[in-house]
This record gives C-alpha cells, sequence and structure tokens, in this order.
C-alpha cells in the first residue's frame, strides 16, 4: 500500500474568483502533486486539496504568499488510513 | 470471506472480493425479489455487477441507481450494499417502494469502477480513476465522470491523462462508462438514474456541463428540494441541491447529463456526507447514518418517479 505518512488535506477559503483562480494555477503548477478533493469551485464552497509531505513546505509558502487563508483539516492522512484498516480487520475478526 | 448476509457487517467498509461474495449470498438468501445480472467486463477484466429488484414481469419501467464510480469514496459502495438490504426488509413494509416494486424495477450498481476499488485496498487508498492505459502514454485512468457522451471534451474535464479529471480518448471509451451505457440504452424504459457521489453534501440534476437550465428544472428542483428535506429529517444533515454546474462547478462528459440528454427525465447525482473533517476517509461509524438518510431522500425521488409517470 502507498504510504501517505506526512501527507496533509489542506482546507482553503477563497474569498473571491481571483484566489480561486490562483488555486486553479497551482493545480497547473503541480498536476501530480496537488491532489484537489474538492476543487476551486466558486467562492462560497471550501477548496479541500491533499499535499503529500514532500509539498506541503512549497504549497503552504504559495498560499501564503497569495494571501490564501487556509486550515489543515486532515493533519496527517496515514493516521486516518491506518486507523481504517484496523477497523477492517477488526470487524473481520 | 463473510458467507452469509446475516453475518455481514454493514457498518464495516469491504474489499472487492467480500462485496461480490455478499452479492451472491444476497441474490441467493432473496431470490424472490433479487437477481444478479453482469452488464460487461471492466478495463482489467473483473465483472461489472448489477443487482435487478424485480417481483416479475417483463419490459417494466425502472430505476437505475450506481455507487462507487470514483474508487476511492468508499462511503458509496457502502450506502449502496445497506440500500440493497434496505429495499429486501422494506419490500412489503413500506407502500412507496412496495408500490414501486409492483410496477418497476430497481437496478443497483454497487461497483461501478472494480478496478479502481480493488486498487484502492491494494495499492492506493485514495485512487479515483479506472486503471486502463494506452500505449505510449505513462499515466493509468480515466476519470469515468468526465468519459460520458453528453458535453465530452468540454469545461471541467482534462485532456491530459495524469489528470484526475482525465475524460478519456473519446466518449464511452471506458468498459466500465460502456457497459452502463449499453445496458441502459438497451433497456429502454429506465426512468430515473441516481449517481452517488461523495463528498459535499449535495444533491444535484443536470446540466454539468452548461449553465444553461433544463427544460425540467423546476419540477428537478422542487423534487430535489424535498428529497433534501427528507434526508435532513433523519439525522439533521444539510444538503446544497440544484443543477451541477451552479451548485458546484461546471463538469462535462458526466453520467447524469448523459442520462438526462437520454431521455432519463428524473436524473439527480448525489454527494454524501462532509463532515468537514475526514473527506473521503469517513469512518466505518458514519456508514448507517449517512445511507438511513440517503434512502429517506432516494425514496423521495422514486415516490415522485412513480407517481409521475411520462
Amino acid at each position: 500500500q502507498m504510504n501517505f505518512t506526512g501527507d496533509q488535506v489542506l482546507r482553503i477559503l477563497a474569498q473571491n474568483e481571483m484566489q480561486l483562480s490562483l488555486l486553479r494555477d497551482l493545480e497547473g503548477l503541480k498536476p501530480q502533486k496537488v491532489d484537489f478533493w474538492r476543487g476551486p469551485a466558486r467562492p462560497s464552497l471550501p477548496v479541500d486539496m491533499r499535499v503529500p509531505f514532500s509539498e506541503l513546505k512549497d504549497v503552504k509558502d504559495y498560499l501564503e504568499s497569495h494571501g490564501l487563508a487556509y486550515s489543515v483539516m486532515i493533519e496527517d492522512i496515514q493516521v486516518l488510513l491506518d486507523q481504517e484498516r484496523e477497523a477492517m480487520a477488526k470487524s473481520r475478526r | 470471506l463473510e458467507r452469509s448476509t446475516s453475518s455481514f457487517s454493514y457498518s464495516s467498509y469491504h474489499t472487492l472480493e467480500e462485496i461480490y461474495s455478499w452479492i451472491d449470498s444476497f441474490v441467493t438468501e432473496h431470490a424472490d425479489l433479487v437477481s444478479k445480472i453482469q452488464i460487461g467486463h471492466s478495463f482489467e477484466n473483473r465483472p461489472i455487477l448489477v443487482l435487478k429488484f424485480s417481483t416479475g414481469g417483463s419490459e417494466r419501467q425502472a430505476i437505475w441507481i450506481d455507487t462507487g464510480i470514483h474508487s476511492r469514496e468508499w462511503i458509496t459502495h457502502a450506502t449502496g450494499i445497506w440500500i440493497a438490504k434496505q429495499i429486501v426488509s422494506d419490500h412489503g413494509k413500506d407502500y412507496i417502494l412496495t408500490s414501486l416494486l409492483n410496477t418497476m424495477d430497481i437496478f443497483l450498481e454497487i461497483v461501478s469502477n472494480p478496478d479502481g476499488f480493488a486498487f484502492t485496498h491494494s495499492m492506493n487508498r485514495l485512487w479515483r480513476k479506472n486503471k486502463s492505459n494506452q500505449p505510449g502514454i505513462a499515466c493509468i485512468g480515466v476519470d469515468l465522470n468526465r468519459n460520458w457522451r453528453s458535453g465530452f471534451g468540454g469545461n471541467g474535464s482534462k485532456d491530459n491523462p495524469c489528470s484526475e479529471t482525465y475524460h478519456g480518448p473519446y466518449p464511452h471509451s471506458e468498459p466500465e462508462v460502456s457497459a452502463i451505457a449499453n445496458f441502459i440504452t438497451a433497456h429502454g424504459n429506465i426512468k430515473a438514474l441516481i449517481s452517488i457521489h461523495s463528498y459535499s453534501q449535495m444533491l444535484m440534476y443536470p446540466y454539468g456541463h452548461s449553465l444553461e437550465p433544463i427544460s425540467n428544472q423546476e419540477e428537478l428542483y422542487n423534487l430535489a428540494k424535498r428529497a433534501v428535506q427528507a434526508l435532513y429529517e433523519v439525522h439533521g444533515i444539510k444538503y446544497l441541491y440544484g443543477s451541477i454546474s451552479t451548485t458546484l462547478y461546471v463538469a462535462s462528459g458526466i453520467t447524469v447529463d448523459w442520462a438526462y440528454d437520454s431521455g432519463i427525465k428524473y436524473s439527480f447525482s448525489f454527494e454524501l456526507r462532509d463532515t468537514g473533517r475526514y473527506g473521503f476517509l469517513l469512518p466505518a461509524t458514519q456508514i448507517i447514518p449517512t445511507a438511513q438518510e440517503t434512502w429517506m431522500a432516494i425514496r423521495t425521488i422514486l415516490k415522485h418517479t412513480l407517481r409521475h409517470p411520462y
């Protein structure tokens, strides 16, 4: 299984169309590095993206440099995946 | 493998093998109402299975429900399994469902993307697309919800095979899509189609590829509103509703646009629960509450379809 240790999901609340456009640019800059769980659609909807640990600093710098406010929705994806696998194994037992 | 549906845990997630084994047991235990149909093979040659709920008769009108076209959205497969059980247990008790099954059939495809789903269990839990590949192209997979003929290749889909929203080389190029399209077209009497995704807490209708309202906009808007209210009354979860392009985003080549353009008026797409904390990794403890509320919304759509023949 692919390991997602340290990968995070960031939730961004874009204020306007310009900020959404910056997020779309990010998708273009790192098409295989940033995985949009909820893509940039409109300012009223949050944008969620999974960022690999290796890209976290770059991506957070990009967001901060453009004034894009974000929160960490999932701190470490692998922790949740481990819990999920354990729950499945427990259910089987 | 779990060998009978009584020992199956509906409040846990399951592998493809477990689900297919459950399907076999489920069909055997409820042979008077449920049968299994294979509508095709996936790219990696896995069977694509559909449960048919029918009280008999031929050339009946029908409802189509699919879950799991995006393989990482595990809550949708789990919801589909629970709904199958609910249809069986409600038949003969719930007057809406009983009336519907007296005249119509229900087709339920629980794993629309079996290759992708198997891959989420074996290699990459967060895989979204199918597993098809093309010679000379390094990236694998097509977004099966961008591969449909309606609006194919337009805004909200990508021609880059490495993108998560890659639309594929041509409409219905993917066996998982063509299997459904061929089945529905050959059937010719599907009156409602419900395609289930996660996670944004929304109930939506066409179009995705265009901001233009459909001709049945008002009816579908009011139906979505009632369905969302029915859902809310179960556990107090609020859903947004409206057309896909105005509620979520512009997306081209999607299932419900194709369904609507193919004459299925009651075409809806669900985005199941978003707790704002887990995304696609919704804890298994939320499977049954999610399924319960989703079923009540679906039931509202079924009731409307039954009472508004076209």
